[in-house]
């Protein structure tokens, strides 16, 4: 299927030297960027009574300042890119996971009649039995067909039913201790234990559509770093999120915004951004962003990052 | 003590630029695999 018809699977960044075109062209290792690593060295050597060291310093740091703005902005649209990216790949999932589903229901029901038992059987529906003798005629034949068809049963080549796990890790106030992560979705708390490797507990959560919806949550104060909660998401929604983007994919990358990178001129970096509604795009963001993350780990620690990355860009301004 | 504050500032900002830069390449080779998916 030409997936790229449906949607526009450019990262759209706009960023010079790389072609927009051609995201498979961005960077690949980590992108250097001048740091004033240099700078601060030379500082510290200085004397600290230098006014012009201070003046210099103070540019060097607009300079950092500006250029940590612009790696925040850019690192959001990648994001808000791949979220519309992931969405629509599972979308494409759950599509392909319903026409799986179809042929093995038939081949259950055909099953059935291959061994000359009731329709209907084996899907939940109880038949009023006039006798015992013939409830436990019925009863017999279902253990047994039930042994036939674990035989039978084709092994579940669909990975996209498989339990994905994934860990996000979300900034958190060291003094809430309500251990929610708001990702999205909404959730039920069903448990709460104290594990032997944390000093703080682990709590325990479905998603609300649950039993349909299979997703579990577990949130717990990360051990190493207390200001940072540990988000561990196991399966996969079978629905979107109540704060969900509307419609489909496509429009959401229609929508996306432009962000002009010249990496060439002047030394630094020049950024034009032109947003469209910015304001519901970037709340979206950060309720969706935690919510879709892949197995990945270390994308779904640098998810992380970057929602608190907006999070205090937004406190700040 | 003005310069030891802006030299430590700037090397907070350095240090998240850093971890920025490397979160963002992280991103870009993400989206490429997930592209390479769909494709």
């Amino acid at each position: 299927m030409d997936c790229s018809s449906f949607l526009d699977i450019s990262l759209d960044l706009n960023t010079n030297p790389f072609d927009r075109n051609f995201p498979d062209k961005l960077p690949k290792k980590e992108v250097k960027v001048s740091t004033s690593a240099d700078l601060e060295r030379k500082w510290l050597v200085k004397d600290e009574g230098d006014e012009q060291s201070g003046s210099e310093l103070r540019e060097e740091l607009n300079r950092v300042n500006a250029e940590n703005k612009k790696l925040k902005e850019m690192l959001a649209t990648v994001c808000e890119n791949y979220y519309a990216l992931h969405s629509h790949l599972e979308k494409l999932q759950s599509r392909q996971s319903e026409q799986t589903e179809l042929p093995t229901k038939k081949r259950k029901q055909d099953t059935d009649e291959l061994l000359g038992f009731p329709i209907g059987l084996g899907s939940g529906k109880t038949e009023n039995s006039s006798s015992n003798e013939d409830h436990h005629h019925h009863h017999h034949q279902h253990e047994q067909k039930n042994q036939l068809l674990s035989c039978k049963r084709p092994v579940v080549t669909d990975s996209f039913n498989k339990a994905k796990v994934s860990t996000v890790l979300v900034p958190a106030d060291s003094s809430d201790t309500s251990l929610t992560v708001k990702d999205g979705y909404q959730w039920r708390k069903y448990g709460q234990k104290v594990t032997r490797d944390n000093p703080s507990p682990r709590a325990y959560f479905r998603c609300s559509f649950a039993p349909s919806c299979p997703v579990k949550k577990k949130v717990q104060r990360s051990a190493e770093d207390p200001s940072l909660l540990v988000a561990t998401y196991e399966g996969t929604h079978n629905h979107l999120g109540p704060n969900a983007f509307e419609g489909d994919a496509t429009s959401q990358a229609g929508s996306t915004n432009t962000v002009t990178l010249d990496l060439v001129h002047g030394g630094g970096h020049r950024l034009a951004l032109e947003k469209n509604e910015r304001g519901t795009m970037q709340d979206v963001l950060v309720k969706q962003m935690a919510s879709l993350l892949t197995n990945d780990s270390k994308f779904t620690a640098s998810l992380a990052a970057a929602i608190s990355g907006r999070l205090l860009e937004q406190s700040r301004t | 003590s003005t310069t030891s504050a802006l030299v430590d500032e700037l090397k907070r900002v350095n240090a998240e630029n850093k971890k920025l830069t490397e979160m963002l390449t992280l991103m870009c080779d993400n989206y490429n695999v997930l592209k390479n998916q769909l494709m």
